[in-house]
């Protein structure tokens, strides 16, 4: 598989809804 | 064309690159002021409890081996592959179906455990499920670790898990491994792919998250024989989707919802906030995938790729025969090979001013940026399923050796499957 690392995760927010059953992303959410 | 070329690119200062060690720690407002937060902290950083406030320089080609050796762990448990060797060890053979490996740990967060609490520094880690740290007496042995080991005997909150309960069963999906019996309790066994592993008793102990985010019972084992890579650290946090996980264990206060931002700088923190407190309003989701072979991972559907604001031309099925999962324990993205070599060709394209330098271990796409005071580097976005598309930030697309060494912080896989 493809496998998205914490290099390309930085000054992202990342959020895991794991009752949702969805991965977000939040470019900038960091700040 | 001047405007285009100002929006799909980010000029970076290159001194922001390379921050002096002895810069002050910042600490993540978030984490400060949000309910059920965490600080996370890079290990090598100013911040991290672990270094005394002097960032260590991490051996960079060491974290890039460690790197693939657990992405090489988490193919080889997709793939089905059981590695068949046995790990010896006097309380209990682990058959060593390789978890994924534990790599170079990059990001940790302080962690309470027992009465009274013990705090103690864990890689928060979403590609694995079992939470576990070091116990005493370590009836076999413990790898050096900053903070004092954990001792059950001293917490009157601790209790060990009987290997007829229902945790002991789940521990196949959550550890690749089979619960066993000591004396009638519940022993698990988590061997990583390069040669480290854990093995204990499966325990249940109070956790400290924070003074309000206190939970009672959480399964957790306690290593009493541990091999790791990963000196320093005390043990991980599993937030993996299996029902041993962190998040599955707290998913009546948190609904199994988790949010973080890594510290894009060894001199910050970042934060890890359980429940859906403070997530940000420009949150983009994309629907998780099931892997096959891989139900605790937290899959993605890349669906595209675009490099200064050009769309690479990639099939869609270059992502989806092989899938693709996001973990935080991963350092450097792995693609597949032909999305990796588009991505390549198009960066290069757009680099083509600045002189080329030799490759550094799996970064094979490197700069010589000696001299310059910026770079001007093309933007890169990707795609998933349901419409969200990613701008990464300037510090998620090079990963900077030296000033003379700047690489494309990506990797290809070996294997279109994979």
């Amino acid at each position: 598989a493809a496998i998205f690392g914490n290099v390309q995760q930085q000054t992202l927010e990342v959020v895991y809804d794991g009752a949702g059953g969805r991965v977000g992303f939040a470019p900038n959410g960091c700040s | 064309v001047q405007g285009r070329r100002e929006i799909d690119s980010h000029i970076i200062q290159l001194s922001s690159l390379f921050p002096s060690p002895s810069s002050s720690c910042v600490l993540s407002t978030k984490a400060s002021n949000t309910k059920s937060s965490l600080h996370v902290t890079h290990r090598h950083g100013t911040c991290s409890r672990l270094t005394n406030g002097k960032a260590t320089t991490p051996d960079h080609v060491e974290i890039l081996r460690l790197d693939q050796a657990r992405v090489n762990s988490i193919h080889s448990k997709l793939s089905k592959k059981v590695n068949d060797r046995v790990r010896q060890s006097q309380s209990t053979n682990v058959p060593a179906k390789s978890g994924s490996t534990l790599g170079s740990g990059n990001y940790i967060v302080t962690v309470g455990i027992g009465t009274p609490k013990h705090d103690l520094s864990l890689i928060f880690d979403t590609g694995s499920d079992l939470t576990w740290t070091q116990c005493e007496p370590c009836v076999q042995t413990c790898y050096s670790q900053k903070e004092p080991i954990f001792n059950p005997s001293s917490s009157s909150s601790y209790y060990n898990v009987s290997c007829s309960s229902a945790p002991c069963s789940s521990l196949s999906s959550a550890t690749g491994n089979a619960g066993s019996c000591s004396a009638s309790n519940c022993v698990y066994g988590i061997q990583y792919g390069d040669q480290s592993f854990s093995v204990g008793y499966l325990a249940k102990e109070k956790f400290t998250l924070t003074s309000s985010d206190v939970f009672n019972g959480v399964y957790f084992g306690c290593g009493e024989n541990n091999q790791g890579l990963f000196t320093g650290i005390a043990g991980l946090l599993g937030l993996g989707r299996d029902k041993l996980s962190f998040p599955s264990q707290t998913a009546k206060t948190y609904n199994k919802i988790f949010s973080y931002c890594l510290p894009s700088s060894s001199r910050y923190t970042g934060h890890l906030t359980f429940g859906s407190a403070a997530i940000s309003s420009s949150v983009k989701f994309t629907p998780i995938s099931t892997i096959t072979d891989g139900t605790s991972f937290y899959g993605l559907d890349i669906v595209g790729i675009t490099v200064g604001g050009r769309k690479l031309a990639i099939s869609s099925t270059v992502f989806s025969t092989p899938g693709a999962l996001i973990d935080s324990g991963t350092v450097i993205t792995r693609l597949p090979p032909k999305a990796y070599a588009a991505l390549r060709s198009a960066f290069k394209a757009q680099m083509s001013k600045y002189p080329s330098t030799s490759a550094v271990s799996i970064l094979d796409t490197c700069f010589n940026l000696s001299g310059y005071k910026t770079v001007t580097i093309p933007k890169v976005a990707f795609s998933f399923s349901g419409g969200a598309v990613v701008e990464l930030g300037s510090k998620g697309i090079l990963y900077p050796f030296k000033m003379s060494q700047v690489c494309l912080a990506f990797a290809g896989n070996s294997d279109d499957n994979n």
